[in-house]
This record gives structure tokens, C-alpha cells and sequence, in this order.
């Protein structure tokens, strides 16, 4: 069993730091045991280097920069044990432009294997789509969906 | 392997049948809050066997049959069909896999894989040999509680000692 | 005791009706005791009745329709005793176009009595400001801030 | 009364004097993530004597104080000053009311009104007087938290009851 978690924060810790570069575009990550003596009882922690500042503690990080960490140790594991397909729900709203750029270059690399799902409301994200569906309510309380070209994706999102 | 069409009928706000094609690459979903996107999402958690009210948003599991509108009555029984492309991972399921969920508002269930019919547990073990499906649902409001959370938890479960 | 409680609870409940029409367009919203013949025991329920929808429970409604109404009951416990001004940290995250428009609206409306400070990173909440301030940190871990022009604002945001 | 202007020294991410002039309407504050805009958001809620170390998103109060970066050596003190413009709300207190409020490292505290020394107890129960403040700060956060946590208790305080 021990060998097992310390294989599984191996894998996970490599994955981080590659994700984290490429989304945070620059600094380093790092994913370890705080006391890799007694590996089973020992808490994990995210060591996080963001260029230039000193932080001391994760909950010193912005909104932004928190949802950021999180999304890149979630895609560490799953790039651990990645299943055919990917499903992500508005993960892209705390993001700023330039976030959500190094984002959806990153989700962009990723669908050259898997199958990816986005939910969004945010134009920089639709823009990375090969098909795009629309989701709407013309009956009250009953959903319909349409596939939608491109050039209309700004109507259907009112 | 990737996920070819998605059908829901009667599941959360969707009455009507409504068909989703998928292919390789990034398809996109937008739309306006409440028109029923991230019931799509809850709809593909549920066919791969998840019965957590949590992360199906319910509390319980009748709240997921259409429940009706100012126009519509409520449905009688949902079902979502989910056809996967199987390009040789799991070649005893030949080279569609088609999962069928049904839930009655009478509390009975059916459950089918390629229209034979099978328990819940044969789709919840499919989904595991399918594999890292725990970390293929990213949604908005989750991730925000991972970093107070307890990460050493993850790594637990997905090392299978948890 | 009671009666205080009682009259903050329909105060509120009046303004709740009145915010609740003009930030969802349409429906109704009610704030009410649960057993009004024991106010201080009694939990409070919001009734929330959109257009076309039969929603039994708060649960039931999506991400950005549980975000509109929280923020409708904020927007009236904030009416019913108003400071001179309020301060909005990227309340428009969650909401599509035609939320975001119609807060907007009724922002603006505010506005006209009140000071109101918005911290957003999206370009239609932007546009109804009057003054625009761009928070960077060019030298690392260090903030500055510069007044800016509205017809530069998409520079700063990057 | 409005506020006129906002001056921050050392606090969060600020090591330099930051000063930001306010006027009647709607001021908006763009940038990057982690620039500081909810650093600002933090200042005026501190000026104003909350002492909440889940509202100021630290653990202790010693973390306000800039902790120095790459190139910078950490702050010995912070200093937030805030002028309001008063239009005969509160006339006691003159045309203008400028509270300030300084920590250092030591632990020690300095707070004054229009510049002359009072207490904490002081700037908390003019806050009071202005009113309405608890419900003047609205951030994303702590919305999604609202409907499904006690709204009765949200009421009990705000009737004074709680
Ligand atoms: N059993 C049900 N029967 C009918 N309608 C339902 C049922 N369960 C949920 N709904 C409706 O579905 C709507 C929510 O849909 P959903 O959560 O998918 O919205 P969304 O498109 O994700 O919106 P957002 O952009 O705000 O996240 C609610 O308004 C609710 O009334
Ligand atoms: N005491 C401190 N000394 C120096 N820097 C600090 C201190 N406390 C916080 N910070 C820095 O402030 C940054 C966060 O700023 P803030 O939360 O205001 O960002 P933001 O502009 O609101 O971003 P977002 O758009 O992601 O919400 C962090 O990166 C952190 O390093
Ligand atoms: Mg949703
Ligand atoms: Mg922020």
C-alpha cells in the first residue's frame, strides 16, 4: 500500500510540474509529502513558485491564481489515468484573458488524444471549439439543443 | 475510444428526446444560465453508473425525471443512451458500446449494455475498466474547495488505500 | 425581539420583490418565515418563481441562477439599510450577456444615489463605469495602479 | 458622504504609497489575477476595523504587512488611509472625515480620526454610524454560499437579535 501512494504522488507530482508550466507560463509546481518518514499519516502539500513573489501559504494566492493551482493538480491526475474523454463546467470564469489563453493552448494539445467537452459563457474559450453546440429555453423550462456555426455563437449565448 | 452520440429523454429539464453527435476534438456547449447545460453533464455522469445525489445535484434520485413546466407534465421515466466508439481497448464489446440507463418514478431501473439488459454494477465496473472517469468531471464550483481541501485524501483514493 | 424581526423580514422581502424583477426580467421573489406563528424559531425560505419553471427547491436551479438570486437577496438586505457605497469583487463570474446586462442596469440605477465600486474582469461590466482604474504588477509581487482610459482597458486586462 | 480618496502603504501587495481618488458613480477595477484588486477590496474593509481573518484572507494579522518579494525586502508597517467626503451626515466630524490605520510588526497599532489618536473602538463605531457597511462588501466567494447556507441567521443579526 505504501508503495502504491508514493508511485501515485511520483506520477503526479512529474504531471504537475508539466502542467503547471504550461498554464501558469512560467514559475514551478511541485507535489510532495510533508514528512516522506511516515508516508500513510503524512498530509500532502502543493509547493507553488509563482515568478517573483514570495508566497508562504496557498490561501495567500488570488481567487484566480487558487482555481489555476487547483485545475492544474486535477488535470495531473488525469493525465496520470486519463480516461477517452474530458468534461469541463465553466472552469474557465475566475480566469483572466491571459489565463484562459494559456488554458485553451493547453486543452488544444490535450484533444490531439482525447475527446474534450467544454461548458462556457467566455468568447476566448468558444473560439478553440471544432463543433459548438447550443443550449436553449425558447419553451420555458424545456431544454432544447442546436448545433450552431461559428459566426452565430454570439446570438445563441443571449 | 470516444464518445459518438449522447441521447436524453425525460432527464432533468430535457422532456423531449434530444440527440448530441460527438466527435474527436473540442466541442463546445454555450447558452444562457438555466437552459440546461449542466444537466447534459450531470446526464453523462449518470450513464456511467454515478449515483451520488451530491454530484448529480438532486436529493434524490427522482428529482432527475422531468419534474414539468407551466406547459408540460411530468415524465413518467427518464432515459439517457450514451454510444461509445471502441477502437480496440475493449474488443469483447465489439465496436460500439451502447449504455442504456432507465429510471422509473415507480423507483425501478434498467440498465443495458449493446440492448442486453445487465445490473447497475456491470456499467459501474465497464466505467472502471474504461478508466479515470473520477477525474474526467471538472466543474467550476468544485474546484475552488480543492485547495482547502484535503489533498492527501485524493491521493489515497486514487492509490486505492483510501 | 420579535417585532424587529419581524419588520426587518418584510422590509427585506419588499425590496426582495422589487430587486428580484429587474436583475431576472421577469418572475417573482418572495422572503418569508416558514412557521410564522413561531418568527424566532422559524427558518426563513426564499421563493423563487421564474418564468415557465416549476422549481420546487433553491437546489434544483443552475449555477448562475443560484448566484442571480443570492445576490438579489444581498442587494435588498443592502436597501433596506444602505451605506454610501458598495463594493462588488467579480460578482458577474457566473452569469451570461443578459444577466450581466440587466445587473448592470440595475447597478447604474444605484449608482445615481450611491457610490459603487466594481472589481470585474468582464468587458460589459466594464462599460458601465465611469471611471476605470488598471491594477498591475509589472515588477513582480509589487501592485500599482494607473487611471486609464476606457478605450485602453483591453490592454490592461491582459 | 462618499469616499474622496484611498490610500494604501504596505499592505498585501503594495509596498510603495498607492493613492486612488474616488468620485460619484461607478468606478470600475480591472487586471491580471493575482495583480491586487482584491487586495483594495481587503484595505477598505480593514480601514473600516474589521478584524475578521476570514474576511481579510489571512491567518494572522501580521500577514496584511508585505512580506517582500523577489527584489524587495518585507515592510516593517502598514498604513491604509481612507477620506471621506462627508455631506452633513455626521457634522461633528467636519466636512471631511480621513480615519487611518497603521500595524507593525511589533503587534502594535495606531488608529486616528481627521488625524488625531483614538482606538479601534473608535473607527468600529464610526462605521456603525455611516451603516449598512456589513452588506456593502459583495464578493463572488461568498455568494454561491448564501442559498444553501442559513438565511434565517442573516436576519437575527441584521434585527439585532442574533
Ligand atoms: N427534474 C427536473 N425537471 C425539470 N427541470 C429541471 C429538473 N431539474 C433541473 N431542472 C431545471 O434545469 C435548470 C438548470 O439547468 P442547468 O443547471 O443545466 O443550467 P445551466 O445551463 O448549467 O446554467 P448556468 O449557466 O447558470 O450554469 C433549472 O432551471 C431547473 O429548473
Ligand atoms: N502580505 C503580502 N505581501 C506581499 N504580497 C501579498 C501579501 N498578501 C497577498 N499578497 C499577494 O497578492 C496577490 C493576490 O492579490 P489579489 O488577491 O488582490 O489578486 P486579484 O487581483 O484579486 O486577482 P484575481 O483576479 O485572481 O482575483 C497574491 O499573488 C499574493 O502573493
Ligand atoms: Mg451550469
Ligand atoms: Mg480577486
Amino acid at each position: 500500500a505504501i508503495n502504491r501512494l508514493i508511485e501515485k504522488i511520483q506520477a503526479v507530482n512529474l504531471e504537475f510540474g508539466l502542467v503547471f508550466e504550461s498554464v501558469f507560463g512560467g514559475g514551478s509546481g511541485k507535489v510532495r509529502l510533508v514528512d516522506p518518514d511516515h508516508p500513510l499519516e503524512s498530509p500532502v502539500e502543493i509547493v507553488a513558485a509563482l515568478e517573483g513573489k514570495r508566497i508562504k501559504r496557498l490561501s495567500q494566492l488570488s481567487g484566480g491564481e487558487q482555481s489555476l493551482l487547483a485545475l492544474t493538480l486535477l488535470f495531473a491526475f488525469y493525465r496520470v489515468n486519463p480516461a477517452p474523454f474530458l468534461i469541463l463546467d465553466e472552469v474557465d470564469a475566475p480566469l483572466d484573458d491571459s489565463n484562459i489563453q494559456r488554458l485553451c493552448g493547453f486543452l488544444k494539445e490535450l484533444a490531439q488524444k482525447i475527446q474534450i467537452i467544454i461548458i462556457t459563457h467566455n468568447p476566448l474559450t468558444i473560439r478553440i471549439g471544432d463543433y459548438l453546440y447550443g443550449v436553449t429555453m425558447e419553451e420555458p423550462g424545456v431544454s432544447k439543443v442546436v448545433a450552431v456555426d461559428f459566426r452565430d455563437a454570439a446570438r445563441i449565448m443571449e | 475510444m470516444r464518445i459518438k452520440r449522447l441521447s436524453i429523454y425525460g432527464f432533468k429539464s430535457f422532456p423531449e428526446e434530444v440527440r448530441l453527435d460527438f466527435h474527436r476534438g473540442i466541442t463546445v456547449i454555450v447558452g444562457p444560465n438555466g437552459s440546461g447545460k449542466t444537466n447534459i453533464f450531470d446526464a453523462i455522469r449518470w450513464i456511467f453508473g454515478d449515483q451520488s445525489p451530491s454530484n448529480l445535484r438532486c436529493e434524490k434520485i427522482e428529482d432527475l425525471i422531468f419534474f414539468g413546466s407551466s406547459q408540460r407534465r411530468s415524465a413518467g421515466f427518464t432515459e439517457v443512451k450514451l454510444i461509445l466508439e471502441n477502437e480496440g481497448e475493449l474488443p469483447e464489446f465489439g465496436p460500439e458500446i451502447e449504455i442504456t440507463r432507465r429510471f422509473y418514478r415507480s423507483q425501478e431501473s434498467d440498465f443495458y449494455i449493446n440492448r442486453s439488459p445487465c445490473r447497475l454494477k456491470d456499467i459501474q465496473d465497464l466505467a472502471l475498466r474504461i478508466g479515470g472517469l473520477s477525474y474526467a468531471f471538472l466543474e467550476s464550483g468544485k474546484i475552488k474547495e480543492i485547495i482547502r481541501g484535503n489533498i492527501k485524501r485524493m491521493f489515497d483514493e486514487s492509490a486505492g488505500i483510501a
